[in-house]
């Protein structure tokens, strides 16, 4: 529909913009709470020095995350939606303005907390990334076939909480599995810092010339 | 905008419907994961006998809620949303004509596991009811003005997890309170069965003739 098409014209020039800028691009999605904010903050923190990154960060509203993630970064646009239930194209294109990409290696995006509604927006990235956490319920993969299937990797978060809640993960793996064969899916605790396996997955994504 | 006037005349035909069957009607919003289908598994084992019930669940995809429900209750309607992100009017009103509300009390709605998009559109309930939890953070509250200030009562579920999650009760509130002085916040642990201030919540408004 219309507001999809438009949106996608404004993704190809962001895409053409990064590709020039030679920044590799991740759009982050998951629940609210997930944690796409603590696994920003130990990314940054872990690829200090080996990684130019910065972030654009997109919330209904405050810029709480925004200032979690500016002390380990200085690359950090803070985007208000609202009533907005997702980052748009649009909105990414007015914050790579104040943002300087050809100076940057990867770039993530923080997109609204939502499963559902991010998914099908286009803004430009180069990975869509699937983040569920483990205090959600094992059944968000099978709820959400749109995200598993469009996303390039998927985390499982929150992995230190496994003792306290009822998460099986034969049955989160047997969901996604039945949904596509290839999924691969990465398990981590961001705010305990546990995040090698990613941290491995973005290294050879990091962009530098 | 239009879809939202046409939601919203739907809503007012579903209202007076509801109000003469003689059944109250509850609006649940919260995050994926948060604990709607868990408290409304406790409730509805918690009203039987007392208060006749109903439930309408959406879900994007799967009738796993449905089929959880109908365990404790026989009028359940499962609704699969496919890449809609909140239930609207029309879709109740669907659901409606697979129900004998003029033998229900009560009837809940869980609406699909998101923050934002549900807080807009009105399903002819008699009550929205904002559900948080304690792992999602505490600034959630802060991050969804809307159904904050929307709400007719506000959750925090999963108390259980306080000694291992970072969540400070006093932060969660005070953004509560900043936004609106009035709001009511009702704290339970629906999965472990401690909902008893929501029963006594429920209880006057359960609507018998
Ligand atoms: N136990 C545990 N808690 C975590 C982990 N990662 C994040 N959290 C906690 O989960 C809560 C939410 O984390 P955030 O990083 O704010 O989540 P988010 O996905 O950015 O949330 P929104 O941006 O609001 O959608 C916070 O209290 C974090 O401390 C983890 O690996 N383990
Ligand atoms: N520790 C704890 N876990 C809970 C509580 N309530 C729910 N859970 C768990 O949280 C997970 C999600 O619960 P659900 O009831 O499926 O959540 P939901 O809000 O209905 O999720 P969606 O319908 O998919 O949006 C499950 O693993 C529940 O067992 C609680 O009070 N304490
Ligand atoms: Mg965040
Ligand atoms: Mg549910
Ligand atoms: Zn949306
Ligand atoms: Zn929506």
């Amino acid at each position: 529909e219309n507001v999809l098409k438009l949106n996608d014209e404004v993704a190809l020039l962001n895409r053409r913009q990064f590709t020039q800028a030679g920044v590799f691009v991740v759009d982050l999605i998951g629940a609210p709470g997930s944690g796409k904010t603590a696994l920003l903050e130990a990314t940054l923190k872990a690829l200090a020095g080996r990684c130019r990154t910065g972030v654009i960060v997109g919330d209904p509203a405050t810029s709480r995350d925004g200032e979690r993630l500016g002390r380990y970064c200085e690359q950090v646009v803070q985007v208000n939606t609202g009533h907005g239930c997702h980052l748009d194209a649009n909105q990414v294109r007015q914050a790579m303005g104040r943002l300087n990409v050809t100076d940057l290696d990867l770039l993530f995006i923080e997109n609204v907390g939502n499963l559902i509604c991010p998914v099908g927006f286009d803004l430009g990235q180069n990975a869509k990334v699937g983040l569920f956490s483990v205090s959600e319920g094992d059944d968000k993969a099978a709820k959400h076939p749109h995200l598993v299937l469009t996303a390039d990797v998927l985390l499982l978060n929150k992995i230190d909480l496994l003792a306290y809640v009822s998460f099986s993960r034969d049955r989160f793996m047997e969901d996604i599995r039945h949904l596509r064969a290839d999924a691969e899916v990465i398990e981590l605790a961001a705010s305990k810092g546990l995040i090698k396996a990613w941290i491995d997955w973005l290294l050879p994504r990091c962009r530098t010339r």
